[in-house]
């Protein structure tokens, strides 16, 4: 079945939503059967791949979340693209809605996920997830295989990585033994500046192995590509940005084993 | 009375704490008794003040939130710099925390910041929000007079304004009247690249005088100061972060009335 992967980090404005989008862009790219699911409130996957969130008919991630058995559909971005469940505003109280569900709400997201039965069952399900570490999030650990997590090339960055380490160490013993770290991504390198070289090498020097060769330099391309609502893929396709994109996703399905 | 001061946006990475370091030490340099209070439990304000946050004997802002009866003293930085309550850890529960408190949740902090008696009263309380809408933000909204709303000169740091300029209209409905804009602060402007230009144009459009004159330009010295744990002000004292933040300064203190 589906291989389900989370990207997440606490610490705002790392590149998880721009990596969400392009690394299911690219996997749908290359013939394999993606969805995105945004649940971040803020919703900003939607736009990047311009679609409007609050438009009729458009079932978003909440729906799936909390009433799966409704079997909400996608939105279908058309033949190599991906699926996309976009965010919605009312996961802003998720934590307090699974709250109030018990027992069961650590496992609410990974039941809906099983739920799932789309006429072509996903390869990927690639999750967006919001900067926070609250029990959506940990619904959301609980219910991937694994996740990836941006590190912008910032020295704030680095702080709050042993906290996330750690929530997953809890995460993997408490419910999900099998949830690994895919990898490490550093996001918005600017190699010709002393702290991105610095904050790479002890990225590296800490974090070894889990670290991507890859890592995604700051280009004005893929700052730009939400604007037009698209991946980096159609808009601008052998720049900088689309092909550190490809490269990630082919060491992705190398660390995976797949073709 | 002190004059409550939310820096708040829930889109990640817009510059919040940068902002709110910043400015609470540039009023602790004109000689206001500033107090910083860092309300994310990512805790980056005290880094980037170099302060560690675990050491022995230090108050954060979660032992003021929860237990003001026990008089948590803040670190004290020395003369001419702010006071400061670190984040804490314990604050990624505190949305779950509140909630439990039943009705009194909405104004739990607004009656810790009543509770606290200085040796000097503050002139200035300056709050590092997370970057969330979730209880604890609605805390901190409550208890303020003023919002200061960074937003990261990007495309996506636009999507977000609405739902938080509703939030605070919300806000001021039901419980703080008095809540104010005081301001949107366009930061990490590069204005050699048009998606910038095109962002201040649309920001400038849309929210007209609210938005602050002083823009604050995307500079390596204001990357690499936190790394120092120094504020811009003993790093780079006359570069261009720097002054952007001491003329920010300026323009808040006579929006103000104050000299
Ligand atoms: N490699 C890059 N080069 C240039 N800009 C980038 C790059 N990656 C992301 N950005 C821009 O930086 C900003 C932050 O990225 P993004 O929104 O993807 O981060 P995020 O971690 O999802 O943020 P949040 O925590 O708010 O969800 C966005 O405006 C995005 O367009
Ligand atoms: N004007 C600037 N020029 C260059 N770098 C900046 C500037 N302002 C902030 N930064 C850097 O950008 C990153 C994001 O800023 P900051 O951490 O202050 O944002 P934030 O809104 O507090 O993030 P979060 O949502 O995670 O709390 C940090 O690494 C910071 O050092
Ligand atoms: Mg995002
Ligand atoms: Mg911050």
């Amino acid at each position: 079945s589906s291989i389900i992967i989370a990207v997440i980090n606490q610490k705002g404005g790392v590149g998880k939503t721009t990596s969400a989008v392009n690394l299911s862009a690219s996997l749908a790219l290359k013939g394999y059967r993606a969805l995105l699911l945004d649940l971040d409130p803020q919703g900003n996957a939607a736009t990047s791949l311009g679609i409007d969130r609050y438009a009729e008919g458009i079932a978003t991630s909440h729906d799936l979340l909390l009433s799966p058995q409704d079997h909400p559909q996608p939105v279908s971005l058309g033949t190599n693209k991906p699926d996309l469940y976009p965010g919605s505003v009312s996961l802003i109280r998720a934590d307090i809605d699974l709250l109030a569900l018990g027992e069961r709400r650590d496992f609410v997201l990974r039941d809906a996920l099983a739920s799932l039965a789309p006429a072509e069952p996903y390869d990927f399900i690639i999750i967006d997830s919001p900067p926070s570490l609250g029990i959506l999030t940990l619904n959301i650990l609980i219910a991937s295989h694994h996740v990836l997590i941006p590190i912008q090339c910032e020295y704030l960055a680095l702080e709050g990585l042993t906290m996330l380490l750690e929530t997953l160490e809890e995460i993997r013993r408490a419910h999900n033994p099998a949830l690994s770290v895919l990898g490490c991504l550093i996001t918005m390198s600017d190699l010709r500046t002393n702290l991105s070289q610095q904050v790479v090498a002890d990225v590296r020097t800490h974090l070894g192995e889990r670290v991507f060769n890859t890592m995604i330099p700051r280009t004005v391309r893929l700052s730009e590509c939400p604007s037009h609502g698209q991946s980096i893929f159609d808009y601008d396709r052998w720049g900088a940005g689309a092909r550190s994109y490809d490269a990630l996703t082919r060491e992705i399905l190398t660390r995976l084993g797949l073709p």
